[in-house]
């Protein structure tokens, strides 16, 4: 591997004997809007001339996560599996970097808990398309409810207050609110966001503030439960992105999919274009 | 064959019906075909393991061995193919003969520990070698 990194490093520094053209890896590896030319795993071996780069160590609970989506989408040997519907092929997880949070206890109400959370998406490129956003609360495995638990939680996702002169504009900021109920061995709770977050990461914002408030109550008290109850909803939330990578080394399902015959695609699933050349096609010759 | 000379003389010695595909394989296809190798690696190797965490191994795999003569039926080649090959032969043999490459591949799903903590779940076009060709 000295060797072919030694390679990877002249081609690099343009010392090998190349055509005049720029090579995809002239490109600023690390800038913003640089294509993503080179396949992420070639440009380990391009930095790995450079000291590795330093990496923050993910939550470990946050992992044990993705590890289990790792293996419901996946097989052993790293294969996608094909029986998923879905299009998207890039699923990132992104813990809270800053978070403030504080709860009361009300005896008559349960839990009233508010947290702020700031989410930093620079992980997003360009060429990634959101197709799905959630909230995702992980429980502890000790906490187990006698009865069904009810939230109503209110979110408050805003642009973090512009540094810089003048905001041109005022913080944007949505609320809703959800119910949702957590139930007896749930480890995880999901909650959709996405409505929230398209129009963030849309227009390129990669700093989301969420501000999360909200308040739980039981069918019916039993002091014992409460700290675990308090404990359990302590976990700051982490948000899960779904998108579709639209550059040229993600593994494009719908391709796939096509290449096996157009025919099996649920018409909906089918590319305008070749939509409307079949109904033309028929129209023609009705007329005929 | 009547009576053209001896006829153990004459005729080729063939070999006796069970292993007729044997000796027919070495007129037809060389000894170290062109055909799909594994080659399993696990990321550890290649001191990648601290940023991706799935899967542990990874099998690439590759093409290897001579090209046919007769490549047509088997590989799916392009008449161009036959043409190299005959270059090679009869005309000029700096001409490289036909190689064995990959034609087809299937996707890799990487899980990975991004440089800012933050767990990326990827699945990237091309990353297994499926069938070989000759070209």
């Amino acid at each position: 591997s000295q060797t072919l990194e030694d390679e990877a490093g002249s081609l690099i520094s343009g010392e090998a004997s190349l055509e005049a053209k720029p090579q995809p890896w002239d490109q600023p590896l690390d800038g913003e809007n640089s294509p993503d030319l080179l396949p992420p795993l070639l440009k380990v071996l391009v930095n790995s001339h450079v000291p590795g780069a330093p990496r923050l160590q993910p939550d470990s609970i946050a992992l044990r996560y993705m590890k289990r989506l790792y293996k419901a989408y996946a097989t052993k040997e790293g294969i996608p599996k094909s029986d998923r519907g879905h299009l998207y092929n890039t699923v990132r997880l992104f813990t809270p970097s800053a978070q403030h949070q504080q709860s009361s206890w009300g005896q008559v109400t349960g839990v009233l808990q508010s947290m702020d959370l700031l989410f930093n998406l620079d992980r997003i490129a360009a060429p990634e398309h959101l197709l799905k956003s959630v909230l995702l609360y992980s429980l502890k495995n000790s906490v187990s409810f006698s009865s069904a638990t009810k939230c109503m939680c209110y979110l408050d996702v805003k642009e973090p207050e512009c540094s810089s002169s003048p905001c041109f504009r005022s913080p944007q900021s949505f609320t809703f609110n959800l119910q949702f109920e957590f139930r007896k061995n749930h480890k995880w709770i999901e909650k959709d966001v996405t409505t929230l977050l398209q129009p963030l990461v849309a227009s390129n914002k990669r700093n989301i503030h969420i501000a999360v408030n909200f308040t739980c109550y039981k069918d019916q008290p039993n002091p014992v439960q409460d700290e675990l109850f308090d404990v359990a909803i302590l976990m700051a939330p982490s948000l899960l992105v779904y998108l579709n990578d639209t550059s040229a080394q993600a593994y494009h399902r719908w391709d796939s999919l096509r290449y096996k015959g157009s025919h099996q695609l649920l018409p909906d699933q089918r590319d305008p274009m070749e939509e409307e050349l079949i109904w033309g096609r028929k129209s023609s010759r009705h007329r005929r | 064959d009547e009576g053209i000379g001896d006829r153990k003389a004459k005729s080729p010695k063939v070999p006796d019906s069970n292993n007729l595909s044997e000796y027919f394989k070495q007129f037809l296809f060389p000894e170290n075909e062109c055909e799909l190798h594994d080659f399993k690696l696990s990321f550890s190797q290649l001191k990648w393991d601290n940023w991706i965490v799935a899967p542990r191994r990874y099998n690439p795999r590759y093409c290897k061995g001579d090209c046919p003569r007769l490549l047509r039926h088997r590989y799916g080649s392009p008449v161009h193919t036959m043409v190299q090959n005959i270059i090679y032969e009869k005309l000029d043999s700096s001409i490289p003969r036909p190689s064995c490459v990959p034609a087809k591949y299937s996707p890799l799903s990487v899980l990975t520990i991004e440089t800012d903590g933050s767990i990326a779940y990827k699945e990237y076009e091309d990353m297994i070698a499926t069938r070989c060709t000759c070209r």
